[in-house]
């Protein structure tokens, strides 16, 4: 479903030179629930970035669906981005003037959806993730937790094939992190929707497929639970 | 050292009222490591800013150091702030103007020192939490876990009587989350350091003198770590 091959990405900030990831190859496939984990620093956001369309790599290709991507023009690889991908940001990224129930419901705005469709998708999400009473709050007037939880929903309510999520429970506690990981994985049993984590959490690693260890923009080991 | 008697916090947004602290009791002493854990919306940001004299409550009183500080004019309050408290916010709150070192030696600049002695201790800091390499990144040229250790030095550089840390450890990996708790143990023991986090992570919890557990802005129970 979605392929890294010989992946690289540079960043230059003046006269120093950041290499974050080196000739990466990485290859998911439909149905998996792969976490990506790695130390602080090792090229983890930036490898979702790329998978996500969300920057493009400095060498390398990514192919979605086997095909190539770099070439697109903004609007197909949007268009693409919106059928295809949801990604969970590790910073939330939600718009602050819309209130939770808006920032889930953003999204759906561009797909064929009747109204009344669209709102019971966001309140279903919304109960998903534990936060019908806080629907209203905008995000500075939430939680960090609460706030991440927002932006999990806004995920996973356009039904996506594939969703790239950084750090998704960095926020949470135990109870929430575990009801999120139930979701996904009730969503990956039921719609066969695959998962790409970067995670330092014990909680999320326990649900996955594959494990993928990454240091210093190279991929040093994978492997499924047994083996790494 | 700090003090939060019969206090109370109350937002209200349009027709919708939330109480996120509920007429809370709490004494911190110098020299301990307080750890207030409890699940995501419980209140335990809500709390780290009152206690922070970073948000005022809507009753109730916070006493530092025995004072009351209720009705301190804003500049009184800041330079208090300034003298006794570090702060680590749970969204860091960096300036994304500045790059890491002089978002470190920022809070420097109100305190009588050379620049010689400012800019010593902003490499020390910068390796504590091990980012000499990144000094001159800006926030967004940042991974998530250095923009969250560039906020923790910033609260470290000014030498404070009392950190207030909300949730430090949310985007470090192992390794980077132990080396951060090793630091605050060290000050703790070198310069009595009294430390009070917000968190869902066991690595944290493992380093405290006294655990709090809140739930709906209510403490439900507090004791040393066999107890609790
Ligand atoms: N500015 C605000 N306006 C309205 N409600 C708010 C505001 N800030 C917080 N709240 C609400 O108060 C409650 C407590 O929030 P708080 O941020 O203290 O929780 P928390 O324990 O820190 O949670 P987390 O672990 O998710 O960070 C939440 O239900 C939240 O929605
Ligand atoms: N826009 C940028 N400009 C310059 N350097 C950057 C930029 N974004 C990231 N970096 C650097 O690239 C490296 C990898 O960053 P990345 O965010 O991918 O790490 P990460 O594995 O997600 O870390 P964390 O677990 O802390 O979130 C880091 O050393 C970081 O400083
Ligand atoms: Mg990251
Ligand atoms: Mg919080």
């Amino acid at each position: 479903i979605l392929e890294a091959m010989e992946v690289s990405k540079d960043y230059t900030m003046g006269k120093t030179h950041v290499q974050a990831l080196k000739g990466l190859n990485l290859t998911i496939h439909s149905g998996e629930m792969v976490c990506i984990m790695g130390p602080s620093g090792s090229g983890k956001s930036t490898l979702l970035n790329l998978l996500g369309l969300l920057d493009t790599p400095s060498s390398g290709q990514i192919l979605l669906q086997g095909k190539a991507t770099q070439n697109l023009p903004y609007k197909e690889s949007a268009q693409m981005r919106s059928r295809f991908l949801g990604f969970i940001f590790q910073s939330f990224n939600l718009f602050p003037v819309l209130n939770a129930f808006e920032n889930i419901e953003y999204p759906l705005l561009f797909h064929p959806l009747t109204r009344k469709e669209r709102r019971d998708r966001v309140w279903g999400a919304l109960s998903d993730v534990q936060l019908r009473e806080v629907a209203l709050h905008r995000p500075d007037e939430l939680s960090g937790g609460q706030r991440q939880r927002v932006a999990i929903a806004r995920a996973l309510v356009t039904h996506p094939l594939l969703i790239l999520a950084d750090e998704p429970t960095a926020n949470l506690d135990s109870e929430s992190a575990e009801n999120i990981m139930t979701v996904m994985q009730r969503l990956n049993q039921s719609r066969k929707t695959t998962f790409v984590f970067s995670t330092h959490d014990p909680r999320v690693v326990h649900h996955a497929s594959r494990i993928v260890k990454i240091t210093d923009g190279v991929i040093q080991h994978e492997g499924t639970q047994a083996t790494v």
